[in-house]
């Protein structure tokens, strides 16, 4: 059945206790694109045939191609932006310099988005407190 | 980590596009029968040499599937309501929801039922009301079990509780312990 | 707009032409 490697990143991240970052599945998501590349392109060639010769019997299957096609990129998009969530819970967990073994677990697009985050932050924060600015990240406890 | 907050599932009929729940719920499989020719897809069809996938097939397709290829106009693929949604059980439901282990059962015993509302079943109005019904009438406990297992093993209280109940439990336990954390003057 | 850039740069401009873009809107529950 098709879209079972993009269900299975899915999985991977929710096994993984709250919050926690693994590994950057690269190779998962290239054979999902590499997946995605075979369902378009025989979408594509039905497609044709079913305009040129008539055959509209095959649009059931162009349907349920475009199906699997639309589930993977669902699959990829809550895989990478449930990743992005974490990361950005790590900025206010462990502070700017992220421990070796997490960034070891990024990709390196991931990395710059973190630093991207950093930055909007550091903006942000350096805008309070009357513009003398204001480190929210700490002191996350209120005074007793 | 306490900032990372993953996209929620959906309330109701809806998903969330991203959230993860939602995906792994979407996931679940439905004994579905093919009301029309699938060419060149026989090979998705272990038990058949054919080519095609042939009219009145009987697959078990993933929920995501199901509802995108559903069309209220033209029958493509038709799906029979699992057993836990049909009369009998709804009758267990009504006599006693505190039995039912929803964790066998299920696990997304709501979330699915709502999901199935989609296939314009006639007997949607009574799956509607069992749920809200079920949900109801076991509130109580998870509420209660939640709020005074403080510190301890809660692995027997959440065993026969389904997804949705189980973050329920969880939001309890976190309010609970939030509440005794401040109380021992760990807050601040 | 960061994360539109690492979405794009990672995933969408790898899928189908009509498969590259994604609503963020949908991130945000009901």
């Amino acid at each position: 059945m098709f879209c079972e490697k993009a269900i299975e990143l899915i999985r991977e991240l929710k096994r993984a206790a709250d919050g926690q970052l693994p590994a950057f599945n690269e190779d998962g998501i290239r054979q999902v694109f590499e997946e995605m590349k075979a369902l378009y392109e025989q979408n594509q060639m039905d497609v044709n045939v079913a305009k040129s010769d008539g055959r509209s019997d095959l649009i059931p299957t162009i349907k349920f191609r475009h199906c699997c096609l639309l589930r993977n990129q669902r699959c990829i998009a809550a895989y990478l932006y449930d990743r992005l969530l974490r990361i950005r819970a790590l900025r206010w967990e462990y502070g700017s310099v992220l421990p070796t073994a997490i960034r070891f677990h990024m990709c390196a697009e991931e990395l710059e988005w973190f630093n991207q985050y950093k930055k909007s932050l550091a903006t942000y924060m350096r805008s309070l407190g009357g513009g003398g600015g204001l480190d929210i990240t700490q002191d996350m406890k209120p005074p007793k | 980590s306490q900032e990372y907050s993953p996209v929620a599932a959906a309330v109701g009929m809806d998903e969330n596009f991203l959230s993860l729940d939602d995906i792994l719920m979407s996931q679940e499989k439905l004994t579905s029968r093919v009301e029309t020719v699938f060419p060149r897809l026989g090979f998705l069809e272990k038990s058949s040499d054919e080519t095609d996938i042939a009219v009145g097939t009987k697959l078990e397709m993933p929920l995501w599937l199901v509802k995108g290829l559903h069309d209220g106009k033209r029958r493509i693929v038709s799906v029979e309501l699992p057993k836990i949604y049909r009369e009998g059980w709804r009758t267990v439901f009504s006599a006693d929801p505190n039995v039912v282990d929803l964790q066998k059962l299920g696990p997304y015993y709501y979330s699915l039922g709502l999901q199935m509302l989609h296939f314009d079943s006639p007997e949607n109005l009574e799956i509607a009301q069992t749920l809200v019904q079920t949900y109801v009438g076991r509130f109580r406990r998870i509420m209660d079990s939640s709020q005074n297992a403080y510190n301890e093993d809660v692995s027997a209280l959440v065993e026969k509780l389904d997804v949705l109940e189980r973050s329920l439990f969880g939001a309890g336990q976190a309010g609970l312990n939030g509440f005794q954390c401040w109380e021992k003057g760990h807050a601040s | 707009a960061n994360t539109e850039t690492f979405l794009k740069n990672v995933a969408l401009k790898s899928m189908p032409p009509n498969l590259q873009t994604v609503d963020l809107g949908k991130s945000v529950p009901k």
